[in-house]
C-alpha cells in the first residue's frame, strides 16, 4: 500500500505543468517512506533522497520524457548505482574453485550451500560440500539430507571441534578427488561474538577461498550495515546472497550490506527447496523496494 | 505559553530517526508521533520550559505504554496451578528465527524451576530438524517424541501430549517448522496443529534482527492462530530491540523472554524498562 501512495504522488507530478518544488518534495518523501519500510538503512535513505531531490529539481528531462518518467528514472539510477546494472554470476574459473559461505545465525547459509551445489551440478560441474559448522547440533546431517539425494558428497565430522582443521581437511579431501567446485558451509555468527568472528577469519585465511559469500537474511533490519562491515573487516567478501525474499520482506537490508562490503548481490533465495535460487535482478529488486 | 505542533515536530525529528535506527517499524513510529501530538499540542507550559525535554519524556512514556502488555504472563504461575497436565506450548515463527534453540532453553529453564518437560519434534519437514532437536534435548536432559520426516506434525504433537498424560509430565513443548507468512499451505498446517493440540499457549518466536517485515509476520501469524506470547531471539547480536516495540504494537501479545545467546542459560525474562533503554541507545 506504500506503492500506492508513491504512485499517487507521481501521478500528481505528472499532471503538474511546471516543476513544483512542493510536489517534488512530496514524491521524495514518499520514496523515503517506501525505502524505510523496505528496511533500507535510514541514513542511506536520507543521503539517497537528498541526491534524488537535487537531481529532480535541477535536471531537465530529456525531450519526449515526462517529468514523472524522469523522476522515476533518477530513482532507479541512484539505487542501481549501488547494486550494479545487471547481475554477475559466480565464476567457476580455477580447478577447483573454493567457495565459503558466512553469515549471521539462521540467515540461510546451509540451505543456500545446498542450492548452489545443485545449481553448479546442473551446469555440469562436479561438486564437493564441506560442513565446517562445529557448533550447531545436526548441522552435518542437515547438509547431508539436503544434497545426498543428488549424489553430492558432504565432508564432515561431528566429532571434530576445530572448525579451521575441519574446513582445511574437507578442502584437501575434495582437491584429491579432483572436483570442480568445493563449497564450505560455516557456522552462524554475529559481530558481537568476537571469538567466532576470529574463527571465520582463520577459516578463510587457511582455505583461501576464491570467493567468500555473505548470506544475508532478507528480513534483516537496520543492523545489516554494522554486521556486514564486521564480516568484511575479518575477511574480504566476494559476493552476497539475499535469502527469504519469498516472504513479505523487501530485502532493503541487503543494500546496506552491499555498501558495507563492496560486494555485489549475485543470487537471491526464494524458498526452502533446493531449486529456490534465482540470479539477482537489480531492476526487479529496486521496484520491490519501492513497493 | 503553549506547545505548538511545530515544537513537537522539531523535537520529534531526531527522536524519530533514533527509533527507526533501533528497528522500530515505520508505521509504529507514525502511530507514536500521532499519540504524542494529540497529547501535547495545546498543552500549557511555563515560559522557559524546555519543550524538547517534555516531548522526549512523552515519547518514552508512549514507548513504555506500547511495550507494557495488557495481560502480563508469568509462565510458572500459569503452569503450576494447572490441574490437568500437561501444560502445552506450541512454538511458531518465520524461518530461522530461533524456535528450536529457544525450546531447548525454555526446557532447561522449566527443569531448573522443578518442572518435567517433554518435547514434540513436530518439524517433520526441514533437513536435520529432528537430529537438531534431539541433540539439544539430550544436552538439556529431556525426552523428545518423534515420528520421522514427512510424518504429520499434528500427530507427533498429539502423541507427545498422550505420552505426557500417561506419565504425568508437566509441560509439552511443541517445535514446529519455520514457515513463511505468505505460504497458504503452511499457514493452514499451523492452524491444524493448534486445532489438534488445543495448547495452553501459542508462542511466536521472532528474530530481533528483523526490520519492518516483522510486523507483517506477526500480524499474519496472529490472524491464523491467536498468538498468546512472544519470545524475541538473537538480542545479543546488538539488536536495539525495536522489533519488540513493532510486535507489541502489531499484535499486543506480551513478550515473555528474550534470547541473548546460543547457550541454554541465554534466555532472560522480558523487561520493558531494559528494552526501553536499549531502544533509546
Ligand atoms: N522461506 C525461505 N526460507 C529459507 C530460505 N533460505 C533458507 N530458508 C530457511 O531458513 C531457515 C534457516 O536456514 P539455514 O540454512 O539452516 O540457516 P543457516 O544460516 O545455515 O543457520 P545457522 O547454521 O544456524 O546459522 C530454514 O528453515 C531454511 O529452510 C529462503 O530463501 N526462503
Ligand atoms: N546468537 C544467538 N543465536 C541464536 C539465538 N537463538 C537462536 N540462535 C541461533 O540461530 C540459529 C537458528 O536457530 P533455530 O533454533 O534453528 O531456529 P528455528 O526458528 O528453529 O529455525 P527453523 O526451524 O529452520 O525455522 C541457530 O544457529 C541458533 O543457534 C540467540 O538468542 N542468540
Ligand atoms: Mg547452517
Ligand atoms: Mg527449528
Amino acid at each position: 500500500k506504500l506503492g500506492q501512495s508513491l504512485n499517487n504522488a507521481l501521478k500528481k507530478l505528472a499532471r503538474a505543468s511546471t516543476v513544483d518544488k512542493a510536489l517534488v518534495r512530496d514524491v521524495v518523501r514518499d520514496i523515503q517512506r517506501a525505502l524505510i519500510t523496505s528496511d533500507v538503512n535510514v541514513r542511506l535513505v536520507l543521503d539517497l533522497t537528498k541526491k534524488i531531490e537535487k537531481r529532480a529539481l535541477e535536471e531537465k528531462p530529456p525531450a519526449g520524457v515526462s517529468k514523472k518518467e524522469h523522476i522515476v528514472k533518477i530513482v532507479y539510477e541512484e539505487l542501481t548505482n549501488f547494486l550494479g546494472k545487471e547481475a554477475k554470476p559466480i565464476q567457476i574459473k580455477a580447478k577447483p574453485t573454493v567457495l565459503l559461505t558466512v553469515g549471521i545465525q539462521g540467515s540461510g547459509k546451509t540451505t543456500s550451500v545446498a542450492k548452489l551445489s545443485r545449481y553448479f551440478q546442473k551446469h555440469g560441474y562436479k561438486i564437493g560440500v564441506v560442513c565446517s559448522d562445529t557448533w550447531r547440533p545436526g548441522a552435518y546431517q542437515q547438509l547431508k539430507q539436503l544434497v545426498e539425494p543428488y549424489g553430492i558428497e558432504v565432508f564432515g565430522n561431528p566429532e571434530e571441534k576445530n572448525a579451521i582443521k575441519l574446513a582445511k581437511e574437507g578442502v584437501e579431501y575434495f582437491k584429491k578427488k579432483e572436483v570442480d567446485v568445493i563449497i564450505v558451509d560455516s557456522a552462524g555468527r554475529h559481530k558481537e561474538e568476537k571469538g567466532l568472528i576470529e574463527e571465520m577469519r582463520q577459516i578463510s585465511s587457511t582455505i583461501n577461498p576464491h570467493e567468500v559469500i555473505l548470506i544475508i537474511d532478507g528480513t534483516i533490519g537496520q543492523q545489516a550495515y554494522n554486521q556486514a562491515l564486521a564480516f568484511k573487516e575479518a575477511t574480504p567478501i566476494g559476493s552476497i546472497i539475499v535469502t527469504k525474499l519469498d516472504g513479505s520482506a523487501k530485502g532493503g537490508g541487503a543494500l546496506s550490506a552491499v555498501v558495507a562490503t563492496g560486494a555485489p548481490i549475485k543470487c537471491i533465495g526464494v524458498g526452502e527447496k533446493i531449486d529456490d535460487l534465482e540470479p539477482f535482478d537489480p531492476k526487479r529488486f529496486v521496484s520491490r523496494l519501492l513497493g | 505559553t503553549e506547545i505548538s505542533e511545530k515544537d513537537v515536530e522539531n523535537a520529534l525529528w531526531d527522536l524519530e530517526l533514533e527509533l527507526l535506527e533501533a528497528d522500530v517499524a515505520l508505521e509504529v513510529v507514525d502511530e507514536l508521533k500521532e499519540r504524542i501530538k494529540e497529547k501535547l499540542v495545546g498543552q500549557k507550559v511555563k515560559i522557559g520550559t524546555n519543550k524538547r525535554n517534555i516531548v522526549e519524556n512523552a515519547v518514552r512514556d508512549a514507548v513504555l505504554e506500547v511495550l507494557t502488555p495488557e495481560k502480563h504472563i508469568d509462565l510458572l504461575e500459569m503452569i503450576k496451578p494447572k490441574e490437568e497436565k500437561p501444560f502445552v506450548i506450541v512454538f511458531v515463527g518465520f524461518n530461522g528465527g530461533g524456535k528450536t534453540t529457544t525450546i531447548a532453553k525454555l526446557a532447561n529453564w522449566l527443569k531448573k524451576n522443578g518442572l518435567s518437560v517433554v518435547i514434540a519434534a513436530s518439524d517433520t519437514f526441514r533437513a536435520g530438524a529432528i537430529e537438531q532437536v534431539e541433540e539439544h534435548a539430550k544436552r538439556v536432559g529431556v525426552k523428545v517424541i518423534k515420528h520421522g520426516y514427512k510424518s504429520d506434525p499434528a500427530a507427533v504433537a498429539y502423541d507427545t501430549i498422550e505420552h505426557a498424560k500417561a506419565r504425568g509430565i508437566d509441560v509439552v513443548l511443541v517445535d514446529t517448522a519455520g514457515r513463511n507468512e505468505l505460504n497458504r499451505n503452511l499457514m493452514d498446517e499451523m492452524k491444524k496443529i493448534v486445532r489438534v493440540t488445543k495448547p495452553d499457549l501459542v508462542i511466536f518466536v521472532g528474530d530481533a534482527l528483523a526490520g519492518n517485515a516483522i510486523i507483517e509476520q506477526a500480524r499474519q501469524f496472529n490472524e491464523a492462530v491467536k498468538i498468546d506470547g512472544v519470545i524475541l531471539a538473537k538480542l545479543d547480536a546488538d539488536a536495539r530491540g525495536g522489533a519488540a516495540l513493532s510486535i507489541a504494537h502489531a499484535i499486543g501479545a506480551p513478550i515473555l523472554f528474550v534470547g541473548v545467546g546460543q547457550g541454554y542459560d541465554d534466555l532472560i525474562p522480558f523487561d520493558e524498562k531494559w528494552i526501553l533503554e536499549k531502544i533509546f541507545g
